[in-house]
């Protein structure tokens, strides 16, 4: 018998000054999902049942940026992607674009056991969700005062933000001599992005 | 973006990703997170989930790497991990989560902070956001 493991992340680049209350928050709900893991594993499941079952509970937590809670685009909607991927003869599945799937690592989960793709984005990744009877919700589900706060902040800093660091007024880059009007990404100018 | 990768009683890996992207990105943006190879991997050495700047991890294929070094040079987890956070991302910021087949937890990133959990059979468990 092998020694089961887990390992979860809620985003990578945090506000130094995220106040004590949310870091506590952050904390109670990393805690919640890691023991949903924890006991399923105890209890013998796989570790594909395991990481869908524990980024199920993640999306539905409001606080991290997937499924409710999602980033904003800039027009204010929420377009969400996820992915999954068995070791067990490396299997994997994807969705981008979704924005009425509830759980959409669930929805990449039927793309891989139910497709004959590994990734289906936007149009059809919504047909193949409602196909398959995986529950769908309004996009306005998804989207949270905070999370409106802060594209509000994002535009006024004329900045796109990869992490939870709220964005300072007016970025110093912003102003840098860069091409495509002051866009920042990340806090630094767009323009030393090779376009994606 | 949130993550997970977890080994199981019999020895096999398995990786989730999930995300809503970036605040104020354009619509129809795709990042890393749903691209097998960068933001999620597993096989039978081990799973992994990135997070971050997307357009890095996506351009360092970061997810996968950290399986080659270990698959190619032997490497062991967290050196693995450590490897790829420290040489991989240029000057892109991400943090990762992986585990071994073998029941090893291991995390890195070059940025302030990650939200990150683990707990491992023999009762090791944290939580945690900063180094």
């Amino acid at each position: 018998m092998a020694r089961w493991a887990i390992t979860i992340h809620g985003g990578a680049g945090v506000d130094p000054k995220l106040p004590e209350q949310s870091q506590e928050e952050a904390k109670r709900v990393l805690a919640r999902c890691l023991q949903i893991g924890v006991d399923a594993l105890r209890a013998g499941s796989s570790a594909l049942d395991v990481v869908e079952a524990v980024v199920r509970e993640l999306e539905t937590d409001p606080f991290f940026n997937s499924g409710r809670g999602s980033a904003l685009t800039r027009r204010g909607t929420v377009e969400m992607e996820a992915s999954i991927m068995d070791g067990r003869g490396r299997r994997c599945g994807a969705v981008s674009g979704v924005s009425t799937v509830k759980n959409p690592v669930s929805l990449a989960r039927r793309v891989m056991e139910n497709s004959p793709h590994s990734y289906l984005a936007f149009e059809g990744a919504e047909e193949f969700a409602r196909d398959q009877g995986l529950e769908t919700v309004d996009n306005s589900y998804f989207i949270t005062e905070d999370n409106i706060g802060m594209l509000k902040l994002a535009k006024e800093a004329n900045t796109i933000l990869f992490d939870y660091r709220i964005p300072d007024t007016c970025s110093a880059l912003a102003g840098a001599d860069n091409h495509k009007n002051g866009m920042v990404m990340n806090g630094l100018p767009i323009s030393i992005y090779a376009p994606e | 973006t949130v993550g997970c990768a977890v080994v199981d009683s019999n020895g096999f890996c398995a990786a989730a990703t999930s995300t809503g992207g970036l605040m104020n990105k354009m619509t129809g943006r795709i990042g890393d997170s749903p691209l097998i190879g960068s933001g999620t991997y597993a096989c039978d050495l081990c799973a992994v989930s990135c997070t971050g700047e997307g357009e890095a991890i996506i351009r360092s294929t970061l997810a996968r790497d950290v399986a080659a070094v270990m698959e190619y040079k032997g490497l062991a987890l967290q050196e693995a991990v450590d490897f790829c956070v420290k040489e991989r991302l240029d000057e892109g910021f991400a943090g990762l989560i992986a585990v071994s087949k073998t029941g090893e937890v291991a995390y890195g990133f070059n940025c302030t902070g990650m939200f990150r959990g683990c707990a491992t059979e023999d009762g090791f468990m944290e939580v945690g956001i900063w180094e």
